[in-house]
Parts: C-alpha cells; structure tokens; sequence
C-alpha cells in the first residue's frame, strides 16, 4: 500500500517488507472462478504465531468491510492514507481476509453460474482456497488455524469448520490443524434466533408490550416454515425467509430509525456507518497496482451474491456443530450487546439449546466476568469446548466497538484461557506472569 | 391468520430480499459499480486458463 504512515509502536520504515501478501486463486469447482485474498503476517512475526482466517457476513459483503473497519492491520484516514491499527489480530495472529463468496469484493468469475447458492459451495471454495494457500506456505501448514467471522458468516463458519474436519478425517489433503472456531453476532440458528427478536426487542425498550404480544402471534408460522425449509430446501427456505422476516421487519416499523447494528444509534436517513472510504481507497490507480487487480472493479457488497443466499439464509447451521466439539475443536460465540439483528439473547439461547456431552454442564456454568484493563468488557459462560461472551457497549461490530477488549478476547481464548481471569493484551512478560 | 399478516405494516416492500440488500449497502455508504464481480471472460488479462492455480505478491 502506499503511504503507510510509520508508527512508532512499529516499524519506523514504511516501506519495510511487512509480511504482507495478496493474491488470487483460481476456483477448481468452478467455470471460471477467481477468489481474492489478503494475508498478513502477524506483527510480531513469532514463529509459533497461529493462523486466523476471517470471514465477512453480509451475505456478500467483501473482507475489505473488517479488514479497515474492525480488525484489520491498518485503518483508513480522511486522506486515504494508512494508519497502524494498535488492535489489529495481527498482533496475535497471521491473518486471512477472503473476499467470498466468489463475486463479491475483488473476487470474481467470468461465468454467473460459479455465484453460490448453499454452505457446500462456499465451504468447498473456502477449503479449496485453504489447501492451494498451505501448498503455497508450507512453513504455515502446522501452525494453529483458527476460523473467525460475523453475520452471516455464522452460517459459514461452521461449515468450513466442518468441511476442514471432514478433510482431515478423510485424509484429503494438507492437514489444517483447526483448533477451533469464534462466531460474533451471527446467524448461524434462525429457528432460534428470529423468535428472539420480539423478546430482546421489548427487553430493550424498543417496543411496547402489547406490540410484543402481537409479534408472537406469527412466531409458530415461523418456526413451521423454518421447519419445512430444513437442511436443504429452497423455495420452502425462500418463504420461510417472508414469513420470518415479519418478526425483524415488526420490530424496525415499531423501533423507527434505530440502527438494527447498534440501537444506542440512530441512523441519519438511510445512513447507519459511512463505510465509504474504503471505496474510494481501493479504486485509487497506486492501490490497485499494488494489489495485482488489473482491471477488476471492486464489489464492496454484491446484491446477486446476497439474492443466492437467500435459500440457504433460514437453514440451520447449529446441527453440525456438536461433532466438532466432541472432536476437541474449540467453539466461541460472542455478541455486542447492542446489536438486534444478530442479537445476544437469540445466539445465546440457540448455545445453551445445543445438543453435545456437555449441554448440561454448560448451562449450569456460572456467568464470570471478562475483564479488560481492571474493567468489566463482558461477560462470559464456558464449559469445556464451548464458550460465550456477551461484550458490554458493543454492537454488531465488536471489533470496531470494542477493539482492545476484542484483541483480548481473541488471545485468551486462543490461548485457552478466556475461563481464567484474562490478561491485558498489553500486560506482556512479567506483569502476565504475576497474573496468572 | 394470513388476513393478520397481510394487513401487518411489517409486509412493506421494505422486506422483500432486493430491496433489503440495496438498503444494506447504502446503509453502509457504499455504492459498488456492479451488483456481483462477473466480468467477459475476454477482457481481462487476469482470466488466462493456464498458469498456477494460486497468484499471490507481496506488497509495501
């Protein structure tokens, strides 16, 4: 990138090689597919480093949102420069921003029929990608692999975890070694989830009892429609994704203006965040030299790519996620507390319905809270492979909302001890040994 | 209970799948020149066949 603004927290020389890489792959499963990606080494270049790779919901919004906006290396100033990012996950881990699915961001294909329709596409895609990048960087293939997102990428993220597990299992190709997965505000069990929009509504004060009450009356439609769409159905998915969308759709009438991301926040008219900048920086001629894109328009969020989604959005993706935790593989799922459209209360209550080993244990789990900096940022449940963390004053977008506390989060549970009292990302060395 | 629904304010356009995924971006102030990245296989250096199956470069 051009003019990185050197930092002194980092490297003064901005043109240092930072580790930082961008590149295509070529879609086997498709007619003429190409996925874009980003990839950063982590800041500190430790040999033991692990791997996170990112995905943005939408569906069909580029990586590029959460790589400025949220958790990225760097942030984007008025004057298209580049800023350091103090709480970049690269501070504690080697990234991967994936524009998907295919269409979306720089990603592209010369043949309409490679847009995915359903989570077999898209995790095919994911784990094709995964094996040409670990054939690309053998040095990386053992390191610890972790699959992060938001949104919509609730439903992605267990697919892939499945799909990655289903290839080790398989001996399919390069083994990942995949220690677990972190969901933020996402969708990941509509039958759950949509039923608690009229509840977390009136919790919130968003809307009156009485228009509460009127709300539930279409909850059994919903959840028979959900029931019809399945694993695998498509029109049944399209009407439930109607019917359903009545619940959110009721609550936003009501709630007039609220940002459905953070309802601490009105959004001036149509505008909720202004996301522009990142447009405008990826077009810049210097940019696009620098990233190889030649002439491929940059697609911040695809409308085609979140129409053919839209059979799988009611779908649920909890059903394959007991077996990944039977298997050993770490499962966290957190939510800003403002955010409705992915709320809190809809993704904790699909966690503790889940049927695993230890459901049981994990609902009798007492509640601790997540400290950041001698404060509470949160409050956590775990048990076992799974964990919960509802993050205070954040909405949709916890990195974004809350990046230090988010950076912490990642690296204690990382490390495996979001359970105990967590670190200050910045408590290094001693300071940390005293802690523990 | 369909007459309930159908008279319920919530079945505004504004929930019909297109126009939910036009609100979304321009929500986020963004205005992407094309609805999804399918380009003529023709005119683009970047869609040779042949060639390595990944790309990737470094960049500063």
């Amino acid at each position: 990138f051009p003019n990185i603004l050197a930092d002194a927290g980092d490297s003064g020389d901005a043109v240092q090689d930072l580790g930082h890489h961008a590149g295509y792959y070529k879609l086997p499963k498709s007619q003429g597919a190409r996925m874009f990606y980003f990839f950063f080494e982590s800041r500190k270049k430790k040999e033991d480093d692990p791997i996170v790779i990112w995905l943005t919901g939408g569906p069909g919004c580029s990586s590029e949102l959460a790589m400025f906006y949220e958790n990225g290396p760097f942030t984007i100033t008025k004057n298209m420069s580049l800023a350091w990012n103090e709480y970049g996950w690269d501070q504690a881990s080697n990234l991967l921003y994936v524009d998907q699915p295919v269409g979306t961001g720089f990603s592209y294909t010369t043949d309409k029929s490679d847009i995915r329709h359903d989570e077999t596409g898209v995790s095919d895609d994911l784990y094709d990608f995964l094996q040409a990048f670990f054939a690309e960087h053998p040095n990386l293939a053992k390191r610890d692999f972790y699959i992060t997102g938001e949104s919509y990428a609730g439903h992605y993220i267990p697919a892939f975890a499945a799909r990655v597990h289903r290839g080790n299992k398989a001996n399919e190709g390069v083994h990942v070694n995949l220690k677990g997965f972190a969901i933020g505000n996402g969708l990941t069990d509509p039958a759950i989830q949509y039923p608690a929009y009229p509840d977390y509504a009136l919790e919130m004060g968003l809307i009156t009892k009485a228009e509460h009450d009127r709300l539930e009356k279409i909850v059994p439609l919903c959840e028979l429609s959900i029931k019809l769409c399945g694993t695998d159905g498509t029109v049944s998915c399209l009407a439930s994704y109607l019917v359903c969308n009545t619940l959110f759709s009721g609550v936003i009438n009501h709630a007039r203006g609220v940002n459905y991301y953070d309802i601490r926040k009105k959004c001036e008219g149509s505008l909720c965040y202004d996301f522009s900048n990142m447009e405008k920086f990826l077009n810049l001629n210097s940019v696009r030299k620098s990233l190889g894109v030649g002439d491929i328009e940059f697609v911040s969020c695809s409308t085609s790519v979140y129409s053919a989604m839209l059979q799988d959005w009611m779908r649920n993706l909890e059903i394959g996620i007991p077996a990944l935790l039977e298997d050993g593989i770490n499962m966290l799922v957190y939510a800003g507390e403002y955010d409705l459209i992915c709320n809190w209360l809809g993704n904790s209550r699909w966690v503790n319905a889940m049927e695993w080993s230890g459901k049981e244990s994990f609902k009798a789990a007492k509640e601790v809270p997540f400290v950041v900096d001698g404060k509470e940022a949160g409050s956590l449940k775990s048990f076992g492979q799974l964990s919960f963390l509802k993050v205070k004053d954040a909405g949709h977008m916890v990195p974004m909302d809350q990046p230090k506390a988010a950076l912490n989060m990642l690296k204690s549970w990382m490390k495996n001890s979001l359970r105990e009292v967590p670190v200050d990302v910045s408590a290094e060395g001693e300071e940390l040994v005293a802690q523990m | 209970s369909s007459s309930f629904l159908l008279n319920d304010r919530s079945f505004e356009i504004s929930s019909l799948p297109s126009s939910r995924a036009g609100n979304l971006i321009r929500e986020l102030n963004l205005f992407p020149k094309l609805d999804a990245n399918v380009i003529d296989g023709d005119d683009s250096t970047l869609t040779a066949a042949e060639g390595p199956s990944i790309v990737e470069r470094n960049f500063r």
